[in-house]
């Protein structure tokens, strides 16, 4: 098992290194062991500098910088074991629109192996989906789906 | 392992039985605040055997059973059925034979539940067992609940590890 | 001291009960003590039914209805006792289009008397504003101001 | 106590002296994710006393001073100077005769700080005197910040007290 973290996380890293400039367009990032001696016990760091920028605490990042290093993140270890579906409650609500483009994008690319299913207040981002749920509260406190659009 | 068909009835704010078709590729699902959509996503979570009743904005378990709105008393049950393609032979052996996999969840308001396996009756462990390794499983990477996208950015190195041991 | 916190509680709880359900369409809210014999210690509850609904669980409330409410609790401390400046940063960002304008709505109101600051992702939120700055980044790693527009 | 004029220096991704002039009203940050709206913030933040450097997004204070780019070597000091109208006569009795308020404080990377009002070296707990009581002070429930804005709905009931404390 110790073997098989340790390949997970190479694979997993090598994917967050081709993610992280394609979704920012630029910049570099990685992942880091925090005790590369002890297999069994070591945490996981992340380094990661937009473009134009000095790799610095990530707590520095903006908003919008930490929400896409997530996604660049997720999607890594997505690509390196996919999983059957995936569900994105308003991911992209603190994305602009340069990041939300390249950020849907890549959902596009993904979605040909696995289900994607986007909540979103984003006009773009329900432009992008392959089916549109509607889903309203016309009667008092009780959910209906209202429409329904599929893409062909 | 796709989903095919999710049915919600009496799951917080679904009342009425609601039945959605999915199909492969890109979903959106969307609506004004507070019209039920993160509750669609609680319901997958939940059928899929979700035990952590913070994770589902709750107190106790109960509190996710139409308790009532303005015009509509509450209801005694909730249940969500859902339908997934068996296209990676993801059933339990016993199984292989199906197209589909159907899971079913009910729980009543004197906290008696039930789990089913196509129709067959079978405990929690059976249903979160089908999704163990599969990264929608319990550390899913694979789903992000609203406002925890950065969760992976803010989180602790140890608890970064074990969405990466996920991934093994 | 125990007097003027009351005071406060009740006046903050009055603009609450108004703020709420115009902010909502509908619906009610009121602030609640946790403990009333102790005005020293005692904490204070939210109580909100967002239209249509019952009054439940505050977690139970959406991304949206919890924005709002919050939104609803600053305004009313606010009109009780106006600060001379408000920064919000990206507040409106989980506010679907019908509460944004109610939201848009009330900050006008109040922009009367309190010279507000909001940063934003919002088309609708920046056509609201009198004042519009904008900043980049067009050098590496280095903010300036590259637009300024006073509405007249 | 409007915010007439606000100057950043050094601090943050603010390399180069940046001017904002302010005008009653409603005044929105825009730009691109990462350019520097937050930063604004707390550029103000910092300048009327923020000491809590996690609320700064930082682990040490000298965090705030620019620390370089790809192009740029970084800076040994942050100034930030904020500029008030006094309308309502919040300086000091020694000031009142001032139509505005200037506060500058300056963080070298060596530690050393300095603080001023109307450009008289002041201590830091002469500048958050002056915003003691007005809702912007240090329990402020009138700066929010970015993923902060349901904290009051999602608070203990003794923190929400607190806020309601700095009302009274
Ligand atoms: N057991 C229940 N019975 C009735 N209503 C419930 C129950 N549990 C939750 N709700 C209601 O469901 C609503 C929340 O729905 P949900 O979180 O899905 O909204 P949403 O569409 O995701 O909105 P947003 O865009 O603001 O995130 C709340 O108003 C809540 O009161
Ligand atoms: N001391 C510093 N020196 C140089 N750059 C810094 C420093 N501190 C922070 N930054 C940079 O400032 C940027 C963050 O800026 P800020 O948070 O203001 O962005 P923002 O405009 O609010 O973006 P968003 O819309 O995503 O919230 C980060 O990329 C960070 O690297
Ligand atoms: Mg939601
Ligand atoms: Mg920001």
């Amino acid at each position: 098992t110790k073997e098989r973290f340790r390949q997970a996380f190479d694979a997993v890293n090598e994917q967050f290194q081709e993610i992280f400039p394609f979704l920012f367009k630029g910049g570099e990032a990685r992942l880091e062991l925090t005790n590369a001696q002890d297999l069994l016990e070591t945490g996981v760091e992340i380094l990661a500098r937009p473009p134009g920028k000095r790799i610095q605490n990530m707590d520095l990042l903006s908003g919008g910088e930490k929400a896409l290093t997530a996604v660049a993140l997720i999607f890594s270890i997505f690509l390196t074991k996919p999983s059957p579906f995936c569900l994105l409650d308003e991911v992209d609500a603190p994305l602009d629109d340069a990041n939300l483009s390249r950020f849907n994008e890549m959902l596009r690319k993904l979605s040909d192996r696995t289900q994607f299913f986007v909540v979103t207040h984003n006009k773009r981002s329900m432009q992008e989906a392959d089916s549109l749920y509607g889903v309203t509260m016309e009667d008092a406190g009780t959910s209906r789906v209202v429409s329904v659009e599929f893409m062909e | 392992m796709n989903i095919k068909r999710l049915e919600i009835l009496g799951f917080k704010s679904f009342p009425d039985k609601t039945v959605f078709e999915f199909r492969p590729g890109i979903t959106a699902v969307v609506g004004p605040n507070g019209c039920g959509k993160s509750n669609v996503f609680e319901a997958i979570r939940w059928v899929m055997g979700e035990q952590r009743v913070r994770s589902l904005r709750s107190k106790k378990m109960e509190d996710v059973i139409f308790n009532g709105s303005e015009t509509r008393k509450p209801v005694g049950m909730a249940e969500v059925r859902l339908v997934l393609s068996n296209s990676e032979g993801l059933a339990p052996p016993s199984m292989a034979d199906y197209d589909e996999i159907m899971i079913t969840r009910r729980l009543f308001r004197d906290g008696e539940s039930h789990y089913e396996i196509n129709n067959i009756s079978c405990r929690l462990a059976d249903v979160t067992d089908l999704f163990l390794d599969t990264g929608v499983g319990r550390n899913s990477y694979a789903i992000i609940e609203q406002g925890q996208v950065d969760f992976v950015v803010a989180a602790k190195p140890e608890e970064r590890r074990v969405l990466i041991e996920e991934a093994a």
